[in-house]
């Protein structure tokens, strides 16, 4: 399962 | 948080503050591109949905109701307020030859199959290139406001120091992100022609004019 990374930038 | 992409969002967030200042003190949009504008006000739409269902930090929030605002409130001043000084005619870049390929490629390459991050990739590629009906305005009229070269100058720099911020959270966090890293190398390189001409003519005072 992927995790997909937070987005944090704008 | 770093350096680079606090500068980053700070140029960011001057190419606004500017453009709106230039609209609201001449009272005229002219010589700025509509259609730029409206891919913009889509690109903070489609990418800011995660605002409410996903909270990161109050600056990140507060940034991106900023930039889904203004955005709107340019479109407001250029096609309501002061659509009489809208410089319609020579704004006929299609958008449409931008918006269909960057749905089509978000559907193709994207890191996930989900609504929402399908959205988020179509803004990334839509922000790489929306700036390119105002750059089709300034070379159809062969010229610029100084004012309109400092907002595309600080618009550039957002995405340029946005790379510095990639190369340095791949090294201090191992942090990366293909599709973003991909489409600001685009973004920044289509800013490049302009950013030459802004330092050997803008900041030496004269006017952005292009060779005829």
């Amino acid at each position: 399962e992927l995790k997909l990374v937070q987005k944090d930038e704008l | 948080m770093n350096l680079f992409r606090l500068a980053g969002d700070l140029s960011h967030l001057l190419a606004i503050i500017i453009l709106l200042i230039k609209i609201w003190k001449t009272r005229s949009c002219a010589g700025l591109s509509g259609k730029s504008q409206i891919l913009f006000a889509l690109v903070y739409i489609t990418r800011y949905l995660d605002l409410v269902t996903t909270y990161i930090s109050l600056y990140n929030s507060f940034m991106k109701v900023i930039f889904i605002s203004t955005s709107l409130a340019t479109i407001y001043l250029m096609y309501s307020k002061f659509r009489a000084t809208y410089d319609k005619n020579h704004d006929s870049f299609r958008i449409e030859f931008l918006i269909i390929p960057c749905v089509i490629l978000s559907l193709v390459i994207n890191s996930n199959f989900t609504v929402l991050e399908v959205l988020w990739t179509f803004s990334i590629y839509l922000e790489s290139v929306a700036i390119l009906p105002q750059l089709f305005l300034v070379s159809k009229t062969g010229e610029a406001e100084s004012i309109t070269s400092h907002y595309l100058f600080a618009l550039g720099s957002y995405r340029a120091l946005y790379i510095l911020n990639w190369i340095y959270r791949y090294y201090a966090e191992g942090h990366y992100e293909l599709i973003a890293i991909f489409a600001g190398c685009v973004q920044t390189i289509l800013y490049c022609d302009f950013f030459y001409l802004y330092v050997t003519k803008v900041l030496k005072g004269k006017k952005l004019q292009l060779p005829a």
